[in-house]
């Protein structure tokens, strides 16, 4: 199992 | 001029606990419309969103719109010096660099104040989509602090899988495996206690562990958490506070290589 990152979800406004 | 009062420092205290482990610093937004804090934890695996409505004070102004970066570390160690029933009140000066906490006693005889320098941190602000979520779970906080706690010993890692019969929380690691299954609970004298699920379609996520014990430190807040989950996006841990606003911890998934 790999972790993702939130910004991989979220972008930067 | 900014300034905001709460009659009791004891929730200050406890939105502080709530993010002190996760968070080294942060920006502290605050606007007519009250104090929003959003920042990654240094892995920027969660994300912590906390709000606090200006209604929720017992006084509260802001006559600028004022970021104040705070070393969370110093400023619970400030907070740490004020008693639960003190009154405390935050002060800052519009283009200040540094910011003010008072306490005051509740017979009024010893009246505390302490100066933090602020910081200049590079504010990334992240944009969370509206999201309609497949599952979302509302349970006893200290229910979901107690599952985290027991299943980070025999794994890394927690499966939460969620379906109409109930929510399962499962661990499996060199010690063995866990699992913990919670119905939805059919009719509770107090509302607080129920475990509700709302579920448009099953979902099953993996998260690390350590940040959830992490969220779970937002437990003293409120008697409720809500869990919101859909696959492949981040699970959402919601703490009320009550009259003043919630905190909002988002947690990225894991996944199969």
């Amino acid at each position: 199992m790999s972790q993702r990152t939130i910004t991989s979800f979220f972008t930067k406004t | 001029m900014f300034e905001a009062r709460l009659n009791a420092a004891t929730t200050l205290k406890k939105v502080l606990d709530a993010i002190k482990d996760l968070l080294n610093e942060a920006t502290f937004d605050c606007s007519d419309a009250g104090i929003q804090l959003q920042a990654m934890d240094n892995s920027h695996v969660s994300l912590v969103s906390l709000t606090l409505r200006s209604d929720g004070f017992d006084k509260f102004r802001c006559d600028r719109n004022l970021s104040m970066g705070m070393n969370l570390g110093s400023m619970s160690k400030i907070l740490k010096c004020a008693n639960n029933e003190d009154t405390v009140t935050m002060k800052a000066q519009d283009n200040a660099d540094t910011v003010t906490f008072m306490f005051e006693s509740q017979n009024h005889e010893k009246v505390s104040d302490y100066e933090m320098k602020l910081m200049n941190l590079d504010q990334e602000h992240l944009g969370i989509p509206e999201t309609d979520y497949s599952c979302v779970v509302r349970m006893p906080a200290m229910e979901f602090a107690r599952i985290c706690r027991d299943l980070s010993q025999f794994g890394e890692s927690v499966i939460i899988c969620c379906t109409k019969e109930g929510v399962k929380f499962s661990a499996s690691g060199d010690v063995g495996s866990a699992n913990i299954k919670l119905a939805q609970t059919s009719s509770v004298d107090k509302e607080e206690e129920a475990v509700t699920i709302e579920m448009q379609e099953p979902v099953s996520l993996t998260f690390a562990c350590r940040y959830l014990n992490a969220f779970t430190k937002a437990t003293p807040l409120s008697n409720q958490v809500q869990l919101s989950m859909s696959a492949d996006v981040p699970l959402v841990v919601e703490y009320r506070i009550p009259d003043l606003g919630h905190i909002r911890y988002y947690l990225a998934p894991k996944i199969e290589e």
